[in-house]
């Protein structure tokens, strides 16, 4: 473990307390893409496999969990809960994913470390982590003005995979055998996903404007 | 081998 991995493993655990904080505290999910929620929950899923298997650390057990059980607690709460799921934006969230479900997979059986089940779903989860954000990003350029609370939420969200690159750095120089490159390739893909929404949230907080992304 | 290791990360 190094400051990289645990600052980027504890953004990205702040990016799902502020989605969850926004959600509890204004019962509303609005400007939230239930599809990139799906797509994450399906991404945890297929790369926690290993949960009860492998026993790597406490916190690292600890972590897969509360990432899985938020993740699907997310998904519950959108479709299920009356109040939730009436503020959510159904006709502006519209991206087809079950295609970028499809590719990944497709890709995860080309692609991979080792041909066996495990590491096809491996792979297949982090190719599909690189790409969960795109029905959010599309979200929020159609729906123009964004709350602080779910700018926020995607501005950890990007920043923790830039910080995990930074691992993937740190790793490379100081293990001899560190080999990561899918993960490291599809870490780039993701964090360039946010290049634009990174811009325009700088933009934001120097001119202390609103969140505005051009639709 | 870097499969092995490669799920020590979240």
């Amino acid at each position: 473990m190094n400051v990289f991995r645990l600052t980027g493993d504890m953004t990205h655990l702040a990016s799902i307390l502020v989605l969850l904080l926004k959600i509890y505290a204004t019962k509303s999910c609005s400007g939230i893409s239930l599809k990139t929620q799906e797509l994450y929950a399906l991404v945890f899923l297929a790369r926690y496999l290993n949960l009860f298997t492998d026993f790597i650390s406490v916190y690292n057990t600890v972590m897969k969990l509360v990432f899985i059980g938020s993740s699907l607690a997310i998904v519950w709460c959108m479709r299920m809960h009356k109040m939730v799921k009436r503020s959510y934006d159904q006709e502006l969230d519209t991206f087809r994913h079950y295609f970028l479900i499809a590719g990944c997979f497709l890709l995860a059986l080309l692609v991979n470390e080792k041909f066996m089940f495990p590491e096809v779903l491996w792979a297949f989860s982090i190719y599909l982590e690189a790409v969960s954000t795109i029905p959010q990003l599309v979200l929020l350029q159609r729906s123009g003005n964004v709350d602080n609370l779910t700018g926020q939420y995607v501005f950890l969200l990007g920043a923790y995979r830039a910080l995990y690159i930074l691992n993937w750095i740190y790793r490379y120089f100081t293990e001899p055998h560190f080999s990561r490159w899918i993960a490291c390739v599809a870490g780039l893909v993701q964090t360039a996903l946010y290049a634009d929404f990174f811009y325009y949230y700088f933009l934001s907080w120097k001119n202390n404007a609103k969140l505005q992304l051009p639709s | 081998g870097s499969a092995e290791d490669s799920k020590d990360e979240l």
